[in-house]
């Protein structure tokens, strides 16, 4: 059980180095553990680094970039581990529209072919990518209602 | 496993009862502010056993029955059911039940079950008891922001 | 001075309450002491409900619900004590198209006359409402680059 | 009060001196992802007194000196000059400056100042120096978020 946490941190790794010059069109990110001695207690900590650029520290990348790397590391995950589904909350809010439009629809694409995925957004963009668009009225106040529309074909 | 139908009645602002087909896997949720969308990832959140009020935005748990409003009263209970469907088309119903007084109960299919059987369900189908599934509204920083520690569990939870 | 915090309290208290019915179209909120007893020792805390909603907590407000009574609140402070300048970073991330044509639009517009307002945005429609737009890029990898563009003649 | 000009050199990612004349009233920062809009926001809050380096998104107050590029070395040190303009047409510029081993400035026009001169100019003319003239990228909610005692210190300092 122990060789399953190393390896799967490891697989992780590499997706999420080879996934962020992917989201990024460059640079170089990767997982580090921050006692590397002590594998199985150490924390895992994260290096990113937009092309180009030098980050010292995590919080300096803008709200936009800490946003698409830590969206990389939960596709990481994904594309390592199967899981069902997942609730993206208006994930999108951060990014400015080259984002959304080149990265962020991509890996939705993506992934979704790997998951389920729910995602809530204001933006135009975003539900033109999916399979259905689920809307979320009150037209009696303070009561909620939902009506969907299928944008596809869903085939059996 | 795919979530195929979400039914839903005294939940916060979804008091009466709504049913909603699931079919996709690509489903984006709109609407004005304020409307209930991320109150729908509330839902989910809680029929598949969270456990901290805070999570879901409320003081304690309770705070998730539809509470009223100007013109309708409180609602005395809360439920939520997924339904499920594995890839060989057979389907699991998981559903939990709350109440006014604190009288909570959890389903699966037709039997009453414990909220272990709820996680057991989570581990057995991949699905992350710490709920790493939800990128929360306003904290989608959140895998930068853990603490290297709390990164590791998640991990372990992975593996 | 103990008369002034006072004064200021239920100053800033009228405004607020008298700018959320123009925000949220209806509704009631206004600030109340923790401890009344003790007005000059007491935290103060908000109590926020937009119209037909009955709010129990305040962390049940929606983001954008939050977004808008902490901009009020914001705004209240503002008509009451003059302030030379507001720095408002992506304020408008959680809003709807309809809350920032119709709300937020207006509060700028409006309170723009009182302070200068440096915001940034990733959305048109509020790029479209300023006098002048600062255009950040990164040319060269890294190094930040300003160029502005004037919207309106400024008078002398 | 209006600020009417900011240089900037060595900060952050603003390496080059850069001077902008801010004319207007109503002023909308845009571009790309990671261009560098929220570090004018942090120019300004520095230049006039912000003491914690966390709230500048660093770790320790030289984080806000140019770190350098893979094509750029690190700056030696830091400056931003705000040029304010009164209703009368006075000029006030306030600087300051911060290098590498530490060594800080405050400016006031042509003076050198303490940073009690900096908060004095700004009790002055109704700048915050608690910064509440900021909200911060992803914390509109702040007013809202703020513990009752929180919001009470800065009631007080309005009045
Ligand atoms: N227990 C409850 N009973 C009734 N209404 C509730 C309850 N809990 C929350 N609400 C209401 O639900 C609304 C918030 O819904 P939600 O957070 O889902 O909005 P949203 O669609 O995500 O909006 P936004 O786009 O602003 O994020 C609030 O107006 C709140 O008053
Ligand atoms: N000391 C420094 N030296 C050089 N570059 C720095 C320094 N501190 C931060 N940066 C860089 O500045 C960039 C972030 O800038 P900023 O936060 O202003 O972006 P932004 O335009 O607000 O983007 P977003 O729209 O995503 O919020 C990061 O890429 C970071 O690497
Ligand atoms: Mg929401
Ligand atoms: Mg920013």
């Amino acid at each position: 059980i122990k060789a399953r946490y190393i390896e799967a941190y490891e697989e992780v790794n590499k997706n999420f180095t080879e996934l962020f010059k992917v989201v990024f069109d460059g640079g170089e990110a990767y997982l580090k553990l921050e006692d590397p001695e002590n594998p199985l207690e150490s924390g895992i900590e994260i290096f990113a680094q937009p092309p180009g650029k030098k980050v010292v520290h995590n919080i300096q990348l803008s709200g936009g970039e800490s946003a698409l790397v830590a969206l990389t590391l939960l596709f990481a995950i994904l594309s390592y581990r199967p899981q069902p589904f997942f609730l993206l909350d208006e994930v999108d809010a951060p990014l400015d529209d080259a984002n959304i439009e080149n990265v962020f629809s991509k890996l939705l694409l993506q992934f979704s072919q790997k998951a389920q995925f729910i995602v809530i957004s204001h933006n135009k963009r975003t539900m033109a990518l999916g399979d259905a668009i689920y809307g979320v009225t009150m037209e009696e106040t303070g009561i909620s209602k939902i009506v969907s529309v299928s944008l596809r074909e869903v085939s059996a | 496993l795919k979530l195929r139908q979400l039914e839903v009645q005294g939940f916060k602002s979804f008091v009466d009862k709504t049913k909603i087909e699931l079919k996709e896997d690509l489903l984006i949720v709109v609407g004005p502010n304020g409307s209930g969308k991320s109150n729908i990832a509330d839902c989910i959140l809680w029929a598949i056993g969270e456990q901290s009020a805070k999570s879901l935005r409320g003081a304690k748990m309770q705070d998730v029955i539809f509470h009223g409003t100007k013109k309708r009263p409180a609602a005395g209970s809360a439920e939520v059911f997924l339904l499920f469907e594995k890839e060989d088309g057979q389907k699991i119903r998981v559903g939990r039940r709350l109440n006014r007084n604190g009288d909570s109960s959890y389903v699966i299919d037709d039997s009453n079950v414990r909220l272990k059987d709820i996680h057991e369900f989570c581990y057995r189908n991949n699905i992350s008891v710490q709920g790493s599934y939800l990128v929360e509204q306003g904290r989608v920083e959140k895998m930068l922001a853990l603490s290297p520690q709390e990164r590791k569990s998640l991990f372990e939870e992975v593996a």
